[in-house]
């Protein structure tokens, strides 16, 4: 795992809540936004297990922690976005909270539904994006969800070790989360 | 009446149109020249991997220099791949694979909020 330069974090004392909210003017509109919500929440909720954080939802963006939203090309923050695949989406490190999507790319939240052949999971990089909201860069660990590329078609939801030893450093352990949870998974998906 | 089904097939390369281009560098290593290759050092810079030249215009050349080659292993340890400093199929279809936009290395995205 790796930071961003300067090691920032939130803080927001403890307990922690971090709020976010989507864009009303900047979402995609082939996903209802409860489907987005729910692939959001799940999101949020394996970072909130690891860490002694908790993430909410509030209507207003403009006084959330952390803004959600979908843009298309040059959107004024000096990181256009390419179209179809390249770059799929970044965020920015604590404490500013922007997290933006491509709105080019074909977004999905069941890829059994979607057909097409570069369909990207919203869920996977929805996950990878906190990672960056929380404070993680990249990591050199093919498997962890902080690896920076995701090919088409494919998911990647399941923090691993590195991701979960990565943001435990600068938040601590979740009192609830038990690392011998984090192994069983981990060798279960690795004989499936 | 029973209507065949029409079955239409879309092929779409899977692929960002600029990066699907680095496939012709693949094999290049120190000492190539390449026309075109510029654009790959600028995706190096973009994610952190090589500064802006110091020539009078900012611009890449198409040489794969020293400086070149030490991005490209950088790029190949921080990506977990075999680090060769070449432009092997490897670390090409690494590149062309779509991406978080967040940079690898610097602090290109580090922000505060104002």
């Amino acid at each position: 795992f790796a930071y961003f330069y300067g090691r920032p974090r939130w803080e927001r004392g403890s307990p922690m809540t971090l709020t976010y909210a989507f864009s009303p003017s900047n979402m995609i509109d082939y996903i209802s936004l409860s489907e987005i919500r729910t692939v959001f929440e799940r999101a949020f909720s394996r970072w909130a297990l690891v860490i002694p954080v908790n993430f909410a939802e509030i209507e207003d963006y403009e006084s959330a922690n952390i803004k959600i939203g979908f843009f298309r090309g040059d959107h004024g923050d000096g990181e256009p976005f390419d179209g179809v695949l390249g770059v799929l989406a970044h965020a920015f490190s604590p404490e500013n909270g922007r997290f933006h999507l491509d709105e080019a790319e074909t977004w999905a939240v069941d890829l059994e539904k979607v057909k097409s052949k570069v369909a990207v999971d919203l869920e996977s990089v929805a996950t990878h994006e906190i990672g960056h909201v929380l404070g993680l860069a990249h990591s050199s660990v093919t498997e962890a969800v902080m690896y920076p590329s995701l090919r088409p078609r494919s998911r990647k939801v399941d923090l691993k070790l590195d991701d979960v030893e990565g943001v435990q450093a600068l938040y601590g352990s979740n009192p609830n989360f038990k690392f011998s949870s984090l192994l069983e998974s981990e060798n279960s998906s690795n004989k499936g | 009446r029973i209507i065949p089904e029409q079955i239409t097939v879309i092929t779409t390369d899977t692929r960002n149109a600029t990066w699907h281009n680095f496939t012709r560098f693949k094999d290049a290593e120190k000492g190539s020249h390449i026309s075109g290759m510029s654009e790959l050092k600028k995706y190096f810079q973009r994610f952190g991997y090589l500064s802006i030249p110091d020539n009078q215009n900012g611009n890449f050349t198409d040489v794969f220099d020293t400086q070149f080659e030490s991005a490209v292993m950088l790029y190949q340890q921080k990506l977990g791949l075999p680090v060769t400093g070449k432009l092997d199929s490897g670390t090409i279809s690494a590149i062309m694979s779509p991406r978080c936009g967040v940079s690898d290395t610097g602090p290109r995205i580090h922000s505060t909020k104002h």
